[in-house]
């Protein structure tokens, strides 16, 4: 493994994006990771729909929560095309679902994988260096305040709130940490990103993590 | 949810001031620790920001074992 390694300097990272006041979460990061799963197969890079998740995502509460589980467990079972974000665009609130053809061109997966890698982070960079951008779960609470840096106090791996993408790591120097996709918009953190402490568990970062296969 | 007084706001953003000292204050000398300020949730409440922000649920997910592949559902 190298020492640092980030999906974004490979062009298979989409923008940030602002999930508002609705608490989507989990949609954003798992169609986040299917929109790079994808673009590392060579598809082009684009932003495929959240909304589509939200309203069509039957065994989650739209804009009132979900579980990343939940809904990856939904696109695999249905193997619903996501559609381009263009054409179902999002709108901060939950809606009724939009139906397609078949004909619909759209990205399904083919599976995904989820695990616990709590004691095991280096396990966890073979695995995102593996299948790319991994989905996580971590604890937030002191997320609200953060502005840089790299996370490795206030935050315990106690109560798993908030759903994140983690892009790629970096051992390169004294501290080593996990770089993490948010969804609070480019102003907010490090570019729209956190940094989180490798190794520690920080924020119960290795505690939910899955990922997607296409 | 529903307007917020304007005493509400500056409430949350004075305990949010009184917050963003605690926290820095812990390990001031370690470098390239992360540093905690004002930003667009200061205004809110921590309940506030969890009840709006923080809606992942979660339930158990399998112990990864490098012994075993990642367990792929559905793939051929």
């Amino acid at each position: 493994l190298p020492l640092r390694f980030d999906w974004r300097d490979k062009q298979v990272v989409t923008q940030v994006r602002n999930q508002q006041t609705c608490g989507g979460c989990w949609a954003f990061s798992v169609v986040g990771v299917v929109e790079s799963a994808y673009a590392i197969k060579g598809k082009p890079l684009e932003d495929l729909s959240v909304q589509q998740v939200i309203d069509c995502s039957y065994n989650n509460y739209g804009c009132n929560g979900g579980s990343t589980l939940n809904a990856l467990n939904w696109l695999n079972k249905t193997q619903v095309k996501l559609v381009r974000d263009s054409e179902y665009p999002f709108k901060a609130q939950s809606g009724l679902c939009h139906y397609f053809s078949d004909t619909q061109s759209g990205f399904s997966i083919k599976g995904y994988s989820a695990h616990d890698f709590s004691d095991q982070e280096d396990e966890m960079a073979k695995a995102l260096f593996t299948f790319g951008p991994l989905v996580g779960i971590v604890d937030a609470v002191s997320w609200q305040d953060y502005l840089g840096g790299i996370i490795q106090h206030h935050c315990s791996s106690g109560e798993a709130n908030h759903a994140v993408i983690i892009t790629g790591f970096d051992k390169t120097g004294s501290t080593p940490y996990w770089i993490v996709r948010n969804s609070w918009g480019s102003s907010w953190g490090v570019d729209g990103y956190a940094y989180v402490k490798m190794g520690g568990n920080i924020c119960g970062i290795a505690d939910f993590v899955s990922a997607v296969f296409v | 949810t529903g307007p917020r007084s304007r005493e509400q706001q500056a409430a949350a953003f004075r305990e949010s001031l009184n917050r963003h000292r605690y926290l820095n204050s812990f390990f001031p000398s370690e470098n390239s620790t992360a540093i905690y300020g004002i930003n667009q949730f200061s205004y809110l409440f921590p309940a506030e920001f969890k009840a709006t922000y923080l809606r992942s649920k979660t339930s158990r997910f399998p112990k990864y074992s490098a012994a075993v592949q990642m367990s792929i559902s559905n793939v051929s």
